[in-house]
C-alpha cells in the first residue's frame, strides 16, 4: 500500500513538528540552514523521505515529499515550478510504466495528497497562497493546514476558518472532499466524519515534546500561562487531521488515480 | 511636546492593537481592507493621526504614523519608497523652517521613532526585514518588535530574540540604542532600566479586550488552555516597551535631532 504525501509552507509554519507526530518522522533533522542571503538566488528542492509504517495490521509506505526552501526565496516562482514540475513527473512515469510491459507490478509514485500550511498571521490568504494553490489545486488534492492555530482565541479561529473557505472559493481554490459516507455506515462513523468535514480546513497545533497533563501521557506545548495538549480536539485539529487521513486515505489514492490523473492523461495525449 | 512614531509591518502583525494598548488610539478604524487582488498593484498609503495626550501631567502631542498595505502588495520596492519618502518629507519640511523667518515656533513633524514589527513566524528575519530596515535605520530611530509573541515557549523566544540580534549586527542594522544613564540616577532607575536594555528586541502580546485576573482588571488574551494579562511581564514586553517610550522619549527626540537629522543635512548640503 503505497502512499505519497507532500507538505508545503513558508519556513517556520511547524510542518516538521506536525509531520513529527503523524508519522514519528523527522523531517528535515540534517537540513542546513542557509543564511538569508544565500536565499535570494537559491533554488528549491524537492526532497523524498520513504516510510515503512504499521496502521491497524496494514503494512504502509508512506513517501513523504518535503519542499523545503518554499517561498524563502524572493523569486516564488522557481519554487512553483520545482513542485508542479515533480507532481508531473510523477504522472509521466506511471504513465510510462502503466503502458509499459510490467504493468502488474506498477509503483504508485503520485502525489496522493499535498498539506498546504497557511499562516495564522495576516487576514486570512495570501497572495502566496492564492497563487501556488491555483497552480496545483487540479494537480493534486490540495489539504489546506491552518498552522500554529494557537495563535487564535476560538472566535478568531471561526472567524479565519471561514475567511479561509470564502476566499478559496472567491478564487475558484477546489480542495479535497469528503466523499458521501456509504449509506451502510454506522451513526457513529458519520456523525465522526462530519465533525471532521466541518472542521475544514483544519487548525492544528503540534508539538515533538511530551508533557504529562492530569497524569496522563502526551505532547503539547507548555507555555507559562497555560498548557496545550495537542490531543485535546478543543485545542487542537491534530487527531481530526490524523483521523481523517486514516479513514480517507483510499478516497485520496482513488480520486488521484481517477480523476486528477486522467485528467492529466487527457492533457497529455491531446498535445 | 512633539512626539511622531510610525508603525510598520505586516498586516496582520497586532500593530492596531499594539498602538490602542500604548495610546488608547485606534488605528484603521475606517480602513478598508480592499480584497486580495487589489493589492497586487495597490500604491501603499502613510498616513497620521494626532493624539493628545497627559502623560504625567505634560501635554503631549503624539502624531502616529501608519502604513497600512506595508508589504500586501508583490512589489514591496513601493512601500520602501513610500515610507522612506515620507521620512525625508519631515527633514525637508524642518529644514526649510529652521531656515525661515519662524524659526523659534517651528513645529518638529519628524520622525522620531519607527516600531518594525517582525512575525513570530519563521526563522529569524526575513528578506523583507531585513531590505527595509537597512534602508531607514540611518534615517530614524528603529525600534524592532517582536510580534504576537504568543506563539513562542519560553525557551523558543530566548533563542529567537538572540538570533533576531545576531542578523541584525550580521547586517549592519542599527537600532536604537539606550543611552547610558546618568551618574546622578538611583539604583532602582538603573536597574529597571537594565531590564529595559537586556529585553530587546520586544517580544509584545497585546490585546484590546479587557478581562479580569485574580480580581484585577487588565487587557488581555483568554485561550482555552489559559489567559495572557499583557501587563504581566513573564508574559509580556508590553510593560517594558510602554516604560521605554516614557522614560526614552525625549532622547529618541534627541538622536533624531543631533545625529540623524544632522546626518540628513550633511548629506543634502553636499549634493
Ligand atoms: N506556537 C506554535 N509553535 C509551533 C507549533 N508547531 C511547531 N512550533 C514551533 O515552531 C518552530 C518551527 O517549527 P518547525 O516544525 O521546524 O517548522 P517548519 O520550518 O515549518 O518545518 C519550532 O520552534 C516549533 O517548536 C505550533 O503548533 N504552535
Ligand atoms: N496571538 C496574538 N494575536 C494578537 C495579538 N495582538 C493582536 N492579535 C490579534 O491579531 C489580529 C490582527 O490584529 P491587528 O491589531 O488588527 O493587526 P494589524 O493588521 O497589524 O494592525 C486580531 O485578531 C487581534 O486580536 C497578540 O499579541 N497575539
Amino acid at each position: 500500500f503505497d502512499f505519497t504525501i507532500m507538505v508545503v509552507g513558508e519556513s517556520g509554519l511547524g510542518k516538521s513538528t506536525l509531520i513529527n507526530c503523524l508519522f514519528l518522522a523527522d523531517l528535515y533533522k540534517d537540513r542546513v540552514n542557509p543564511p538569508v542571503e544565500q536565499l535570494l538566488n537559491r533554488t528549491m528542492v524537492v526532497e523524498k523521505k520513504q516510510l515503512d509504517i504499521i496502521e491497524k495490521g496494514i503494512k504502509l509506505k508512506v513517501t513523504i515529499v518535503d519542499t523545503p526552501g518554499f517561498a524563502d526565496a524572493l523569486n516564488t516562482e522557481n519554487s512553483f515550478d520545482a513542485i508542479e514540475g515533480f507532481i508531473d513527473e510523477q504522472y509521466d512515469q506511471y504513465f510510462k510504466d502503466e503502458s509499459g510491459l510490467n504493468r502488474k507490478n506498477i509503483i504508485d509514485n503520485r502525489v496522493h495528497c499535498c498539506l498546504y500550511f497557511i499562516s495564522p498571521i495576516g487576514r486570512g490568504l495570501s497572495q502566496l497562497d492564492i497563487q501556488f494553490m491555483k497552480r496545483i489545486h487540479q494537480k493534486v488534492n490540495l489539504v489546506p493546514i491552518i498552522a500554529k492555530a494557537d495563535a487564535f482565541k476560538p472566535a478568531e479561529l471561526h472567524m479565519f476558518k471561514k475567511k479561509v473557505l470564502k476566499e478559496l472559493d472567491d478564487h475558484g481554490i477546489s480542495i479535497f472532499r469528503i466523499p458521501e459516507c456509504d449509506s451502510d455506515e454506522d451513526e457513529d462513523f458519520r456523525r465522526k466524519d462530519k465533525e471532521i468535514k466541518d472542521s475544514i480546513p483544519f487548525a492544528v497545533v503540534g508539538s515533538t515534546t511530551q508533557i504529562e497533563i492530569n497524569g496522563r501521557k502526551t505532547r503539547g506545548r507548555v507555555y507559562p500561562w497555560g498548557s496545550i495538549d495537542i490531543q485535546d480536539e478543543q485545542f487542537s485539529d491534530y487527531v481530526k487531521l490524523k483521523t481523517f487521513l486514516s479513514l480517507h486515505m483510499q478516497d485520496l489514492k482513488d480520486v488521484t488515480n481517477e480523476v486528477l490523473y486522467e485528467n492529466y492523461r487527457a492533457l497529455y495525449l491531446t498535445k
